[in-house]
């Protein structure tokens, strides 16, 4: 029989997980609010 | 197989503060209205790569308002950001620099400035005082019986006024007008333009000392007057062409819109 699989299933399955400690880099911009935000 | 280009610079990277930096000192450099700004969030950075050691950065920034006159000698690291409960100032920046050979220049920069709304202000702080459009009337009387007390008090030189920087009106509990504004001193002692206040002019460039004044009016519920006027001393600002009472147009034009040859657009 053929079964089908959800393609964020097979995503999941084939995703490298990240080292333990890991951190995102920030998004490169805009960047950081050095007073406050209007 | 070919070399991958170098990752997009980044809004919080080394190379993209220092341009911004270089910005800012080039924008308040070239302003002659209002007040210092300083940097507060770089919104986006764009790098076009020209050739060997040569790229040009165009830079969108967000600037803040600071407490600093423009006039003012105080280095812009030493001046204070007006709060938010100050109803702060905000200005918007397009910059287009080049940097050839590690050497930054700037092309072309366009500024906006606006205040906060007056909404966002009064949800965090309901008894604050609102910025003032600048052509009040109270405002102008303001400035006006402040000039004159400080003027009939000093035998020093009389001062004019330049600009109105900003003022604020409360009315609650008190009802109290704050103002700010630039003045300049002329070749006239009090005395003398009480008999001839026409001839008295502003003092050429290189002598001319210019100042600051802060003043609190308030009418209820009883009557009081604070002026302190401070004066800078010798500078060398273009503020030649400035007309003695530039007209005190409505917030928001404390940053003067700079169009060089070049156009960021």
């Amino acid at each position: 029989s053929v079964v089908k699989r959800a393609a964020a299933q097979v995503a999941q399955h084939d995703k490298v997980p990240h080292p333990v400690g890991f951190v995102p880099p920030p998004p490169p911009c805009p960047g950081k609010v050095r007073y406050f935000e209007i | 197989a070919p070399a991958a280009p170098p990752p997009p610079l980044g809004c919080d990277d080394p190379e993209a503060e220092a341009a911004a930096e270089f910005a800012v000192s080039y924008i308040n450099g070239h302003s002659h209205h209002g007040y210092k700004f300083a940097l507060n969030r770089i919104e986006q950075i764009r790098v076009l790569p020209q050739g060997a050691d040569n790229e040009i950065l165009f830079l969108e920034l967000d600037l803040l308002e600071t407490r600093c006159p423009i006039l003012s000698p105080t280095p812009l690291v030493n001046c204070t950001v007006r709060s938010f409960t100050e109803h702060a100032v905000e200005g918007d920046c397009d910059v287009k620099l080049q940097k050839l050979n590690g050497q930054l220049s700037v092309l072309a920069s366009q500024c906006h400035s606006h205040a906060d709304s007056s909404e966002d202000v009064r949800q965090l702080c309901p008894d604050c005082p609102l910025l003032a459009s600048l052509n009040n009337t109270e405002v102008l009387a303001a400035v006006t019986a402040a000039l004159n007390d400080h003027n009939s008090k000093t035998p020093d030189a009389y001062l004019r006024l330049l600009e109105i920087g900003r003022a604020t009106i409360q009315h609650h509990p008190a009802h109290v007008v704050s103002v700010e504004f630039a003045v300049a001193a002329t070749d006239c002692t009090a005395e003398e333009a009480k008999d001839n206040l026409e001839a008295c002019q502003l003092l050429p460039e290189d002598q001319s000392n210019f100042g600051f004044c802060t003043a609190t009016v308030v009418t209820r519920p009883s009557q009081d007057l604070q002026v302190d006027c401070q004066l800078y001393g010798h500078q060398v600002p273009a503020l030649r062409t400035l007309p003695s009472f530039p007209g005190c147009s409505t917030l928001p034009v404390l940053i003067e819109a700079i169009a060089l040859s070049q156009d960021t657009s």
